[in-house]
């Protein structure tokens, strides 16, 4: 494992942690996304069905497992406990995802490695992360005050993708043989959404403003 | 070897 595949998992845990983090202890999951924590549940599900068939390392099957039981927990908190779903952004968070459900299911029956359940399935979830980031992006945007947890959340998020394509880019000269076209482009998709968030962020940063998406 | 399935990202 190289360091940018570290630093991004690192990055990408410590993003769960920061919203987990605001929902356990403030109580609030104002301005975070249901629709996008959803969309991340069902991308763990359909991307580990291997996690008990094909060990690979430890540290992959505790981050499988982290990564797995922190986005079911997150919505269950959001949907069901009793405090935090009172401050759910229902009437803002109106992204229709399960629009992105059918077509990302649709690509990976079509577009796949191997046409059997768990490489469509693998692709499947690969496709939907690369969108699974649009509800949270449209709510930040209606979002009048972002709070600090929730815009750190999006950055670290936007962050590991970011790293995750130094690793690719690091590992394509350092293996043999490493070329995998659905898992990159699907990835730079991904992380292109993040540009102008981070255009935002930085602005905000440097100049010691709150941030603020314009519509 | 089969490189596709070997899916040791996260």
């Amino acid at each position: 494992m190289n360091i940018f595949r570290l630093a991004g998992d690192m990055t990408h845990l410590f993003s769960v942690l920061v919203l987990l983090l605001k929902i356990h202890t403030i109580k609030s999951c104002a301005g975070v996304s249901l629709k996008t924590q959803e969309l991340y549940a069902l991308v763990f599900a359909a991307r580990y069905l291997d996690i008990f068939t094909n060990y690979i390392s430890l540290y992959n099957t505790v981050m499988k497992l982290i990564f797995l039981g922190s986005s079911f927990s997150i919505v269950w908190y959001m949907r069901y406990h009793k405090i935090v779903r009172r401050s759910y952004d229902k009437d803002q968070d109106t992204f229709r995802h399960y629009f992105l459900i059918l077509p990302c299911l649709l690509l990976a029956l079509l577009i796949n490695e191997k046409f059997t359940f768990k490489e469509v399935m693998w692709t499947f979830s690969l496709y939907l992360e690369a969108v699974a980031i649009l509800p949270q992006l449209v709510l930040l945007q209606r979002t009048r005050n972002i709070d600090n947890l929730t815009g750190q959340y999006v950055f670290l998020l936007g962050a590991y993708r970011a790293l995750y394509i130094l690793n690719w880019v690091y590992r394509y000269f350092t293996e043999p043989h490493f070329v995998h076209w659905i898992t990159w482009v699907s990835g730079l998709v991904q992380t292109l959404l993040y540009a102008d968030f981070f255009y935002y962020y930085f602005q905000s940063w440097k100049n010691n403003q709150k941030l603020h998406l314009p519509a | 070897l089969d490189k596709i399935l070997y899916h040791d990202e996260l």
